[in-house]
């Protein structure tokens, strides 16, 4: 995929949090989200947005998050958070 | 899918739009309160929820066109982006409370380039209100995307996937069959309800010569979109589908039923066809067919293209038990296929086939009871399902059971006992009218 701009990469993190695929970076600590977490909610995104799970922000990806959606999250805080308890 | 959210302990919740479109080119207020109408609706058809529009601030479900950040906790982002949302049950203050993004273009039977359908996202944000989540499932009206218009509110029917999921959280409505799926089902017999209600009475002064509701023998009686009118003169009164008279003082025909001859000084009978819901008036040997309100190209044209002697009909009424369409006339009756558009053979027959029923009717008409209802001055009778028998007990009078007419006038049938001679057990309405007071209903 060609290479993403700074930009793209900061609006693709802010909306997989604002619909609850990546809890949101830790406000203490302002740890960033682990490469593999952010791997793994852009696939679970792909999973529901019924795309190819490719874990990167594709074109397809890109182009979904874009649609007109409701506001309200897919996924809960409890799924988010216990995925990551779980790792 | 998110995990089952909560769901309303109740079951008739409240609903109002507290604030609307600001600068929408197309969508009235009506219009607004309509479609929130009927997106409810897809939700109450199949489960045991019941929605009714409420005024001031304590509605369960407040409906707001609002912009950017409106201090819920999801700002809009401007055209596009986020377009609305909703609070599941049990949220506190908010739960139920749905918001439409007002930066978006709004639209209702646009097509998809022309902005955002406003009855598609209703019926999914309905879907949050009443405790549905998300669901990656592609046919569901719950996906988190917004999939353009989903075609007339008055014919949409919910995909089976979330059909399943409310079902699950709140069980099915009587009168759905809950096996049907969604390729065998035909779309819901339930007819769509006229749009627009009669003008505001309170800005139309009754004219002198309208009839009295309690003393009136009726031209026609239909049930319509499953409502029921009552004509005389030039006049009718409209009841909702609970029986519910709409307002006291009748509604000039004119002005509801837009296409008939100005000088049409009543109507022989009335009914609504299977299958298209179109609506069929009798004058004479002459009928005109409408759809929803408004009279189709072409009409008038002569009753004899149903096979019936131009001498005109009586009444007119489709039977239930076989979706047949029946007219009377005097002592004689026939049967017509409105499918196939033809009349049954062997017909005319007497009508002392329908045993108990007088001849000469005002009008018949089929209710939502699976009952038929035949009219004849200020008396009516009832045949239950496919029986061709009155049930005991009738006639009774149609003033007092169907118009809220407290104490028949002198010159009415008095009130017989019936067959057990015990007293007549009607329902008793108090009229109010007379002594100053309204007496209204709310019909949505």
């Amino acid at each position: 995929a060609p290479s993403l701009t700074t930009e793209q990469m900061d609006m693709g993190v802010d909306w997989l949090s604002k619909f609850g695929y990546l809890p949101p970076a830790d406000p203490v600590t302002g740890q960033l989200q682990t490469k593999e977490a952010l791997t793994k909610a852009i696939k679970a995104m792909q999973r529901f947005g019924g795309l190819e799970e490719t874990g990167v922000f594709d074109q397809a990806t890109l182009g979904l998050m874009k649609t007109p959606r409701c506001s309200l999250p897919d996924m809960s805080e409890t799924e988010t958070t216990s995925s990551r308890r779980r790792r | 899918a998110l995990s089952p959210q909560k769901k309303w302990a109740k079951r008739h919740l409240s609903w109002r739009v507290r604030t609307f479109p600001k600068e929408s080119a197309v969508l009235g207020r009506e219009t607004v309160r309509a479609l929130m109408y009927y997106a409810l609706k897809v939700w109450s058809d199949i489960t045991p929820l019941n929605f009714h529009e409420v005024a001031g601030n304590k509605a369960d479900i407040q409906i707001d066109f609002t912009k950017a950040d409106h201090n819920d906790g999801y700002p809009f982002d401007g055209p596009g982006g986020t377009v609305a949302h909703a609070f599941f049950p049990g949220e506190r203050f908010t739960a139920g409370d749905t918001h439409f993004d007002d930066d978006e273009a709004w639209t209702f039977r646009s097509p998809d380039s022309h902005g955002m359908d406003l009855f598609a996202v209703a019926v999914h944000e309905f879907g949050h209100a009443i405790g549905l989540a998300h669901t990656s499932a592609i046919e569901s009206i719950m996906r988190p995307y917004y999939q353009g218009p989903v075609g007339d509110p008055l014919k949409y029917d919910l995909p089976y996937e979330d059909k399943v999921r409310v079902w699950q959280l709140y069980g099915v409505r009587d009168s759905v069959s809950h096996t049907a799926r969604p390729d065998a089902s035909s779309h819901t017999d339930d007819p769509p309800v006229l749009m627009d209600l009669p003008e505001n009475k309170s800005t139309v002064p009754p004219a002198r010569d309208a009839p009295d509701r309690c003393t009136s023998q009726f031209d026609a009686v239909a049930q319509i979109r499953g409502e029921a009118f009552f004509f005389k003169g030039k006049y009718f009164w409209r009841l909702t589908r609970d029986r519910h008279l709409v307002s006291l003082r009748p509604t000039q025909i004119q002005r509801f039923w837009r296409g008939l001859p100005a000088n049409l000084d009543s109507i022989d009978a009335v009914y609504e066809r299977p299958g298209d819901h179109k609506i069929v008036f009798f004058k004479g040997m002459k009928y005109w067919v409408f759809k929803d309100n408004i009279v189709e190209e072409g009409y008038p044209r002569l009753i004899s293209d149903f096979g019936l002697p131009i001498e005109g009909v009586d009444a007119a009424f489709v039977w239930m038990h076989n979706d047949k369409t029946y007219f009377f006339k005097d002592n004689h009756y026939w049967r017509y296929d409105d499918h196939l558009r033809h009349m049954d053979q062997g017909y005319p027959k007497d009508t002392s086939l329908w045993k108990g029923i007088p001849s000469q009717l005002d009008d018949a008409m089929r209710w939502s009871d699976s009952a038929s209802y035949f009219f004849k001055g200020k008396e009516y009778w009832r045949v239950v399902g496919s029986d061709m028998e009155v049930e005991a007990g009738y006639p009774r009078p149609i003033g007092i059971d169907w118009l809220i007419c407290k104490d028949m006038q002198s010159d009415a049938p008095e009130t017989r006992n019936n067959e057990t001679g015990s007293q007549l057990t009607g329902q008793h309405h108090t009229d109010h009218a007379e002594n100053g007071y309204e007496v209204c209903s709310c019909t949505s």
